[in-house]
């Protein structure tokens, strides 16, 4: 067999690394995946993992983890976190500290917290020159059926009852994934 | 967004993700990453995959999940990987995304769609080191 062997989306190698060097300290699976996903929310990997990325229509940066124990099937994650960088550590928290599988939003925040991670702002001057750019004409976005036009102008919107567009997949490229 | 999948020196494995999600989604929006199944998933007895890229599109369809059954059904990591984007390509053309798949040996594969090529990075006892891999799409 060819292990242990560590695997990861796109070329992140920092990550790699650290997953590597664990593994051959005798680390556990986990423990590899979160400290290499660790280093990426750190190192804001591509703008597209961690604090200061990918901010939302208000401007804000969320976080989303997951982590899975394949001897188990125990999981945690967290969804839409907001204002806590360790998302991976948090959702490792919710897989051995909680019957639960998945926390979102504030209520994933409180979570961390009592967990003992500090809360801070995500956004950094990058995501907001960011979400200043985009805001001045709202494009692209991912409303659909709407009114105003949602490929001409901004928000808020309200439903369009006679407009019916075929679902559609969005922009994904290297600085803008899941 | 990072997904990563480790097996250990006992040959336990472990899967997992991370991300701050697409650029200026609605806000209360989260994609495929966090949600088990699609963004990765693991069984000890079978392999682990994690998947990237449209995350709204890629949780209609489970990748992770899809490519490890299938992988229980008998197909390589590379087949399997395969399986995964081509039923999302199915009723997504325009779709972008890709997927990592290592079984429990250690065997892995990849595949994508709506990219020229996807970078998935690497290290096992083979290699002894990092590898930067590519999958044509």
């Amino acid at each position: 067999p060819s292990t242990p062997v560590v695997i990861n989306t796109w070329a992140f190698t920092d990550s790699t690394t650290k997953s590597w060097s664990i593994l051959n300290s005798n680390g556990s699976a986990i423990d590899a995946v979160v400290a290499g996903c660790t280093v990426c929310e750190q190192n804001q990997c591509d703008g597209t993992v961690g604090y200061g990325g990918s901010p939302d229509e208000n401007g804000e940066t969320t976080l989303d983890a997951l982590i899975i124990d394949g001897v188990t099937m125990n999981m945690g994650a967290v969804g839409h976190m907001k204002r806590i960088k360790d998302a991976a550590k948090v959702a490792r928290h919710v897989m051995e500290n909680t019957k639960h599988t998945l926390l979102v939003g504030d209520g994933a925040t409180q979570f961390a917290i009592q967990m003992g991670f500090k809360e801070t702002d995500l956004s950094t001057n990058y995501s907001l020159t960011l979400w200043n750019q985009w805001k001045t004409n709202c494009q692209p976005n991912f409303w659909n059926n709407v009114r105003p036009n949602p490929e001409k102008y901004c928000g808020p919107y309200k439903p369009n009852p006679s407009s019916k567009s075929k679902p559609t997949s969005n922009f994904v490229d290297m600085k803008n994934h899941d | 967004t990072i997904g990563i999948v480790a097996i250990d020196h006992n040959g336990n494995i472990a899967a997992g993700t991370s991300t701050n999600g697409a650029k200026f989604k609605i806000p209360g929006r989260v994609g495929d990453s966090p949600i088990p199944g699609s963004g990765a998933y693991a069984m000890n007895n079978i392999g682990a995959a994690s998947a990237t890229g449209d995350g709204d599109i890629m949780m209609r369809f489970l990748p992770s999940f899809h490519a490890v059954q299938a992988m229980k059904y008998g197909h390589n990591p590379k087949d399997a990987a395969q399986l995964a984007i081509n039923t999302i390509v199915q009723y997504y053309p325009e779709f972008s995304g890709a997927i990592i798949v290592v079984d429990k040996y250690g065997h892995y594969g990849a595949a994508c769609h709506g990219f020229d090529k996807f970078p998935y990075s690497i290290a096992n006892s083979n290699f002894g080191k990092v590898m930067v891999l590519y999958a044509e799409c």
